[in-house]
């Protein structure tokens, strides 16, 4: 956070609209479900917030090291916490064995980290061992922040009851947004049964006017991975932010490079490089491979730095390497990889990502040289241009599972080296990863603009940040989608794009959406009149045909079925100037011919809201992959755009595998 | 008591708006299928009555499927666990 506010342009020190306009959001309250807080962080200093809302209907618990009386103050304004369902499934919690506070602090430090993303007080001259240096700030940093803890143990367990109790006091004391940076792996369960806690927790939240905000999951880069799909939840994508850590690594043939690293120091002088391989002189086990370097002899690693390849792009690999060159007292470890956007500090040993171009080079070096050597420098801190912006390896990516109509994620923010606040135990702040941080970052940008928008539904909300989102970084540049390999991002990768808080708060028109909209979802997905009916307390019957599900109004379209041609009906509503005319701009998907009509939306005084209707025909004679594309409506200042996506089935129902 | 595992028996919309009453109808639910007061107070684990309606309880399999024909039931199901993303 010391970084990502300024690249997304909510920028305090420049007082940007947004912030200057909700006083830094300080009416909004956001309910974080997650692993509790350390009320001691500066972060939830409350110096300079005005009383807690009236409305508020929470309290502080105290419990196992927390007075909710005494911890709890003008910004951490709740502090509840649920274990009795995880009691009951793993018996009694012995705290010694496995360490936890039965109370709403947090041991994992998971949970402090989201909150004070969402909306942590200012701090100065903050670092994490000296890199990302600055101001650390939630997005909202004078909203309230309600915590409720759900989630257990160093592992951060969260069992579906004590997420459904948590969603429910949320729901009861009165929170604006709830935040969920939580996930279950797919396959995924319906979105309207009890077993997808999360989905339908969210759906008496939205239904009551609170905005949910959701976790993609960390299950990238493959397809078809993204998590809390629900129509009615905001689901987040997690980006890369400009900036790096690089970090110099200089052969003996004078060629420097640059890894990326957090190696605080002291310099690495030319030291012995090795890369283990067998010489074809003996019977000795060697590998290269990062998760087998135990298997060498320590005299191949001691006194050097090891280079090794691996194929993963999680952190297991870096820990096994530097567990193994560590314990053969070797000086430290190159590892050759795919971007995971998942660096951590080895504990002051040098361990330092290349990718695999960079490895063969130094691979190379090694193989031609009888004495090779290296010298490893510090790691710096590298802001803004030329550092890009990418989608990160491990966010998860769309199609939708459930429903590949319903685009998902809606949208993307930063999620990668994040500087936030944790246990003071553990130094106080850190830099964390995952879909998790983004899902904050969103958190906040959305308690400002209920700050600002107080009557806006949650979908109006939604549909703002999603037609105004930046499809290339703040600069101007690509955004990448990492992965194998490297490609422009797509909606499956970052719904509607970047998230871009001040284009959101004067969208113009809005996609909107309320309770029926998601009942003919769930008429459109086949779900039984008397199920929507108990869900929602009332008698529903589905019409007869059924909705179609490309008529969900969503801000996005997403045919993932196409074979002759289809016409579906979108609905914005105006919510910008009230004489306004807006005209279509459409870039097709290529191959694909879309009609909309009418071209032209005219609003006024009677005329707020207006449908048009969207013809889509393909000429692909195959059953295809999805091509992407846009729809616009512009009035020469605003531009509200939506993702098109169309995949060819003539084939329908098809599973190619050939 | 070795065979009850946390369920969560989900009933939709709330029908009353005193959450006193919300969960006294979940005890109740519970106290029919399980024959006693105490008993039905044991199983609970909660009782979810703000934003909607239903309530987590200590079941075996067979007691489940009981609950879960009851009319005003929408599901019955097993517990299961999260993780942080």
């Amino acid at each position: 956070t010391t970084r990502s506010w300024d690249y997304l342009g909510l920028s305090s020190v420049n007082s940007s609209n947004l912030l200057r306009n909700t006083h830094l959001g300080h009416q909004v309250i956001i309910g974080i479900v997650d692993t509790g807080v350390w009320p001691e962080s500066e972060m939830f200093s409350d110096e300079g917030i005005g009383p807690i809302p009236s409305r508020w209907k929470g309290n502080c618990e105290s419990g196992q090291q927390f007075n909710g009386s005494a911890h709890c103050n003008r910004k951490l304004i709740g502090a509840k916490y649920f274990i009795d369902g995880l009691l009951a499934a793993i018996g009694d919690l012995n705290t010694t064995q496995n360490p936890e506070y039965v109370s709403p602090r947090d041991f994992n430090g998971h949970g402090t980290h989201v909150s004070t993303i969402a909306a942590g007080s200012f701090v100065a001259n903050v670092s994490y061992g000296g890199f990302g240096k600055g101001t650390a700030r939630g997005g909202a940093p004078l909203a309230r922040i309600a915590m409720y803890k759900a989630c257990w143990l160093q592992v951060g367990t969260c069992m579906g009851s004590d997420l459904l109790k948590a969603i429910d006091e949320a729901i009861h004391d009165g929170v604006d947004v709830i935040s969920i940076s939580v996930a279950f792996p797919i396959p995924l369960f319906s979105e309207i049964e009890i077993r997808d806690g999360i989905s339908v927790g969210s759906f008496h939240a939205v239904s009551k006017g609170i905005l949910v905000v959701c976790a993609a999951g960390n299950k990238g880069p493959a397809a078809q991975t993204v998590v809390n799909t629900a129509p009615w939840v905001l689901t987040v994508a997690a980006t890369t932010l400009d900036r790096s850590f690089p970090t110099s690594i200089t052969l003996g043939n004078n060629i420097t490079m640059q890894g990326q690293a957090m190696y605080v120091g002291p310099e690495l002088g030319f030291t012995g490089l090795v890369y283990p391989e067998n010489p074809g002189t003996g019977d000795e086990e060697f590998s290269g491979d990062c998760e087998r370097l135990s298997v060498n002899p320590n005299s191949t690693m001691a006194g050097k730095v090891v280079l090794c390849f691996t194929a993963k792009t999680d952190n297991s690999p870096v820990a096994s390497a530097v567990s193994a060159v560590r314990n053969a007292r070797g000086l430290g470890v190159i590892i050759a990889r795919n971007p995971g956007h998942l660096l951590v500090p080895c504990g002051g040993f040098p361990c330092i990502a290349v990718d695999y171009e960079l490895g063969t080079d130094i691979l190379f070096y090694i193989r031609s040289n009888k004495i090779p050597v290296v010298k490893i420098m510090p790691s710096q801190t590298l802001v803004g241009q030329p550092v890009s912006t990418k989608v990160a390896t491990f966010s998860s990516r769309g199609p939708n599972s459930i429903s590949p109509a319903i685009l998902k994620p809606d949208i993307s923010a930063p999620g990668v080296n994040i500087l936030a606040a944790t246990s003071p135990d553990d130094g106080g702040f850190a830099m964390k990863s995952g879909t998790s941080m983004a899902t904050p970052v969103v958190s906040g940008i959305v308690a400002l603009l209920r700050g600002l928008h107080p009557d806006w539904s949650p979908a109006a909300i939604r549909s703002a940040l999603v037609t105004t989102a930046w499809k290339t970084d703040p600069s101007g540049e690509p955004i990448f989608a990492d992965g194998s390999n490297r490609k422009l991002a797509d909606p499956f990768d970052y719904g509607g794009g970047l998230v871009n808080p001040e284009k959101a708060t004067d969208p113009g028109l809005v996609y909107d959406m309320g309770t029926s909209d998601y009942i003919l979802y769930m008429c459109s997905a086949g779900y039984a009149d008397s199920s929507i009916s108990q869900l929602i307390g009332k008698p529903t019957s589905c019409p007869n045909p059924k909705p179609s599900i490309l008529d969900l109004n969503l801000p996005s379209i997403t045919i993932p079925n196409l074979r002759d041609e289809v016409t579906l009906t979108r609905t914005v509503t105006n919510v910008g100037p009230r004489d306004s005319v807006y005209k279509v701009v459409m870039e097709p998907p290529s191959g694909v011919r879309v009609d909309v009509n009418p071209k032209t939306l005219v609003f006024n005084s009677e005329t707020k809201r207006v449908s048009f209707t969207v013809r889509v025909t393909t000429a692909h004679k195959v059953n295809s992959g999805f091509y992407f594309g846009r729809l616009t409506w512009t009035d020469s200042v605003r531009e509200v755009t939506i993702p098109v996506s169309v995949r060819t089935q003539i084939l329908q129902r098809y599973y190619d595998d050939n | 008591d070795a065979k009850k595992k946390v369920h969560i028996v989900y009933l939709g919309e709330r029908r009353h708006d005193d959450p006193e009453f919300v969960t006294e109808s979940h005890h109740q639910m519970l106290w029919s299928i399980l024959g006693s007061k105490e008993d039905a107070h044991d199983s609970m684990v909660y009782s979810y009555r703000h934003g909607f309606s239903g309530f987590a309880a200590k079941l075996t399999d067979f007691q489940a499927e009981q609950i879960s024909g009851l009319p005003e039931v929408i599901h019955v199901m097993a517990d299961r666990s999260y993780e942080l993303a």
